[in-house]
C-alpha cells in the first residue's frame, strides 16, 4: 500500500466525522 | 542470584544493557501472581508510585521503603471471586481498580483509603457480563458488557474520593468489543477492537459511534493497545496473539496500521515480530509509549522498541520458571515482570 492508496486525508477527521454522525 | 538468573538477553550486537534487574517482591502468603501496576499513592502528605500486586484472592500494596526494597502497606482480602486483573487509572490517586471473575470479568471493584476514617476500603464499581476494561483519563472507566442480546459499552467517572458519578453511554457496535485505546492527539476520541477484526471509532463526549474499520483477515483477534492521530492518520497499535508466521514478516507479535478514518482504508506501518530464531508465541504484552513486551510462549519476555520494529531486550524462563505476565510501570517505573510462583521483579528500562 501507498499513501495515495488510503484515500483523501483530512486534519479535522474527528470532527468532520463526528458532524456526520448519527447523534 | 536474582540478578544472575535473569539478565537479559541483547539482540543485534546492542553493546549496553537496556534492561537491568533493579529489585524483586515476594509475597510469602501468596502462590500465583494474577497482575502486576504500580499506582500513586498519598500518606502523611507523602505522594509515592507504589507497586500493587494481585493474587487470585487478594491485592497488595507495596512502597518504596529504600532504595529497591519494598514493603508491604496492606492487602485487601477479596471474596470468592477470583481477581482477573488490575485496571490502572491514569493520573489518580490512592485509588485501584480491578475486575473479578472466572472465565471473564464478573466485577469491577475499587480499592482505596478513606482519610474519613482513617480505613482501607473497597466498594463495588459495576457487575455484569463484562467483555472489556480500560482506564481512561480524568479518572474515567469505559466497559463493554453484554445482556442477552445488546451490548453496553458505558464509561463512568469518579470522584477524588473514588466515589462512582454518573455513566455515559457509548453507542455500541453490533459485534463485542473486546478491547480499548484512548486516542493520543484527539480530545474525547475512543477507539476499540471488536470479535470480528474491526477497528470501532466513538466520540466519548457525545458517545457517537463515528467509524468502523475492518483490520484484515490475516491477523484474527487483533487487541488494540494504543492509539494516535498524526496529519489526519490514526495510528492504532494492535496485538496478534493468533496470526500466522510467515516469510515477509516472521511471527508478528504487536502492529501498527494507519488508517484514515474518513475512508476506512489502512496500511502496516511496522510489524514488531518475535525474535529470530526464537520459538514460541505471544501470550500477552502491554504497550506503553513506543515500547512494547509481551510473555511469550516459552515463558520469556520480549521487549520491542515500535518504531524501529526490533526486538531490543528478551528476558530468559529461568530456573525459577517462567514469566507470566509482564507491565510497564507509570512515571519511568521501568518494567514490571511477573512469575508464576508469586515473585515480581523490576528492571530498568534506558
Amino acid at each position: 500500500c501507498s499513501d495515495s492508496d488510503l484515500g483523501p486525508i483530512s486534519l479535522n477527521w474527528f470532527e468532520e466525522l463526528s458532524s456526520e454522525a448519527p447523534p | 542470584n536474582e540478578a544472575e538468573q535473569s539478565t537479559p538477553v541483547l539482540f543485534d550486537g546492542l553493546t549496553e544493557e537496556n534492561l537491568q534487574f533493579v529489585s524483586k517482591l515476594k509475597d510469602s502468603s501468596s502462590s500465583c501472581a494474577v497482575d502486576v501496576s504500580t499506582v500513586w499513592w498519598e500518606a502523611a502528605g507523602c505522594r509515592e508510585l507504589c507497586v500493587v500486586t494481585a493474587c487470585e484472592n487478594s491485592v497488595s500494596l507495596w512502597k518504596p521503603l529504600a532504595p529497591d526494597h519494598w514493603g508491604k502497606v496492606y492487602t485487601w482480602q477479596l471474596g470468592e471471586i477470583p481477581v482477573i486483573q488490575i485496571i490502572p487509572l491514569l493520573d489518580t490517586c490512592n485509588l485501584i481498580c480491578i475486575a473479578l471473575g472466572n472465565l471473564e470479568i464478573g466485577e469491577i471493584r475499587l480499592l482505596l483509603y478513606s482519610s474519613e476514617n482513617d480505613s482501607f476500603k473497597q466498594s463495588l464499581v459495576k457487575t455484569g457480563n463484562i467483555k472489556a476494561v480500560l482506564g481512561l483519563k480524568d479518572r474515567r472507566l469505559v466497559s463493554s458488557s453484554r445482556s442477552m442480546q445488546e451490548q453496553e459499552v458505558e464509561v463512568v467517572s469518579f470522584s477524588e474520593t473514588g466515589r462512582s458519578k454518573h455513566g455515559q453511554t457509548l453507542m455500541p457496535p453490533e459485534e463485542t468489543v473486546l478491547a480499548f485505546a484512548e486516542v493520543e492527539g484527539v480530545k474525547d476520541a475512543l477507539v476499540g477492537t471488536t470479535a470480528v477484526n474491526s477497528i470501532v471509532v466513538w466520540n466519548l463526549k457525545t458517545g457517537q459511534l463515528l467509524k468502523k474499520m475492518h483490520v484484515g483477515y490475516s491477523y484474527p483477534a487483533s487487541i488494540c493497545h494504543r492509539a494516535y492521530s498524526d496529519s489526519g492518520l490514526l495510528f492504532v497499535v494492535l496485538s496478534h496473539p493468533h496470526a500466522k508466521e510467515s516469510e515477509s514478516c516472521g511471527n508478528p507479535a504487536f502492529r501498527v496500521i494507519a488508517f484514515n478514518p474518513k475512508t476506512a482504508r489502512s496500511t502496516g506501518v511496522i510489524f514488531s515480530s518475535l525474535p529470530p530464531g526464537h520459538a514460541g508465541r505471544y501470550v500477552e504484552g502491554e504497550v506503553k509509549d513506543a515500547l512494547a513486551a509481551a510473555v511469550l510462549s516459552s515463558g520469556a519476555i520480549a521487549v520491542w522498541d515500535l518504531l524501529l520494529g526490533r526486538c531490543t531486550a528478551l528476558l530468559p524462563p529461568g530456573p525459577a520458571g517462567g514469566w507470566a505476565l509482564v507491565r510497564w510501570g507509570a512515571a519511568g517505573a521501568g518494567l514490571l515482570a511477573g512469575r508464576g510462583d508469586g515473585s515480581v521483579c523490576l528492571y530498568r528500562y534506558a
